[in-house]
């Protein structure tokens, strides 16, 4: 599934 | 079950598949020949046009720094909208919460790393038992019923009996939001006094001595104590409480609800903890202007 993030990075590698 | 989108790049327009979206970036899925650094927009298929920076790249999965920071929710929000009624699910969110668990052995602090309506992720001072009950109070909502699927560790997914509603969950997510003092908010605002710590690094700040008068949560105890040390990524203080090393505590300071924050060493009754996530710069000033 798509997982949203509230963080605000980018997500790593 | 990946979310569709669109990358388009000057004048080409291709599918890709959305593995994960957060506020600064995107990690999608697509067959299209892209180097790092190529500027490209994204488009949701809830409609949003997110300009960005490829930042990396494997195979078929890169990574999308957004030009601008966005806010997730109302993209979260379009997208339930945009399903039908009876339907309506909520994606995963990754999250750090603050949350209690309960177990048979007694009630813990832990960190929810990531929530959706049928369970979540949990980071937990001690490992759990698969097949263990447990209930999951995340701070600011009820109590939720569930069980232990999987443990890796110190993080354990727990499946919530009763399927949380989406109803719940968003005011949830956006009350955290607005709450701060997540970074992230802080840091988009701009403008801050330039200070060496707001690389978040610390390199130079001895942290300050302090009688700052504060109080801990680890699970239902709760006592005051006194810190003696305070910067963005740890704190320092005295108690005569019996705690072991790892402990995750819940920091309560002036002008801070509560922050997470594990025992990483004991010398005596100091104990030196460490935010599990950096406070921010501005969060700490205003904790020592309360002082």
């Amino acid at each position: 599934d798509t997982v949203y993030s509230l963080s605000g990075d980018v997500p790593p590698l | 079950s990946l979310q569709p989108g669109a990358l388009i790049v000057g004048s080409i327009r291709q599918l890709c598949l959305v593995r994960k979206i957060s506020a600064g970036g995107a990690v999608l899925h697509a067959d299209l020949p892209m180097e790092e650094g190529q500027r490209l927009e994204l488009e949701l298929e809830t409609g949003e046009q997110l300009d960005g920076v490829i930042a990396w790249k494997r195979g078929l999965e890169f990574g999308l720094r957004f030009e601008e920071r966005i806010d997730i929710l109302p993209i979260l929000a379009r997208n339930l909208a945009s399903q039908p009624g009876e339907r309506r699910r909520m994606p995963r969110v990754e999250i750090a919460a603050p949350a209690l668990i309960e177990t048979g052995a007694g009630t813990e602090l832990v960190t929810v790393r990531d929530i959706a309506q049928g369970g979540s992720k949990v980071e937990t001072p001690h490992p759990l038992a698969v097949d263990e009950r447990v209930v999951l109070t995340p701070e600011g909502l009820r109590p939720i019923e569930g069980v232990v699927r999987w443990v890796e560790g110190r993080i354990a997914g727990v499946s919530f009996q009763a399927e949380l509603p989406w109803q719940e969950l968003i005011p949830w997510l956006r009350a955290r939001r607005d709450a701060g003092p997540a970074p992230f908010l802080s840091e988009a605002s701009g403008g801050e006094s330039g200070s060496a710590a707001r690389t978040g690094e610390d390199p130079v700040d001895p942290g300050l001595h302090l009688n700052l008068p504060a109080r801990v949560r680890e699970g239902t105890r709760r006592w005051s104590i006194d810190v003696s040390t305070l910067t963005t990524r740890n704190v320092e203080f005295e108690c005569f409480a019996a705690l072991r090393l790892g402990t995750l505590l819940w920091i309560v300071l002036p002008g801070l609800e509560g922050w997470p924050a594990r025992i990483v060493e004991i010398d005596g009754y100091r104990f030196t903890c460490e935010f599990t996530q950096p406070l921010h710069p501005a969060v700490l000033e205003r904790v020592l202007a309360l002082a």
